[in-house]
């Protein structure tokens, strides 16, 4: 998804799922 | 105005998949390997097998909650290809390799077959 104006956002995304609650 | 693209969302993903297996979180599907039970999401098993997508692709199979592979099948070997579609890692070594090449070419994932091609060939 290259567009011209296309900023590149380094950190996590998502929240992360624990490995337990 | 411009797209924010997420470089890490992929692995983030990915991950967090990983994590609902390691917790059987969401697993539809229990495959069996020579005796051991491994606890999967067929949405994962089927975008990276082509096995597995030509199994569940049937609707006659969509709802299978177990399926039992093959008995010439590795569990050792199938634990590390399971492992590898949940986090892009293979762990190859000399004594599995030949193996987890085999239990590739039967999961029909191969560019995973390919690798273990060439890591033989530089064995040698």
């Amino acid at each position: 998804y290259e567009g011209v104006n296309t900023i590149k956002e380094m950190g996590r995304s998502i929240h992360e799922i624990p490995r337990q609650d | 105005d411009g797209c924010f693209q997420f470089t890490r969302h992929a692995g983030d993903v990915l991950l967090n998949f990983n994590r609902l297996r390691s917790r059987s979180m969401l697993t539809d599907v229990t495959v069996q390997v020579d005796g051991r039970d491994f606890h999967a999401h067929k949405a994962i098993l089927v975008a990276c097998s082509g096995f597995f997508y030509s199994v569940f692709m049937h609707p006659e199979n969509a709802n299978l909650s177990a399926i039992s592979l093959d008995p010439k099948v590795d569990p050792e070997c199938f634990s590390l290809l399971l492992d590898f579609m949940y986090t892009s890692c293979l762990n190859l070594n000399d004594s599995l390799v030949l193996a987890t090449l085999n239990t590739a070419v039967y999961l029909q994932m191969e560019h995973v077959a390919d690798t273990c091609r060439r890591f033989i060939k530089s064995r040698h």
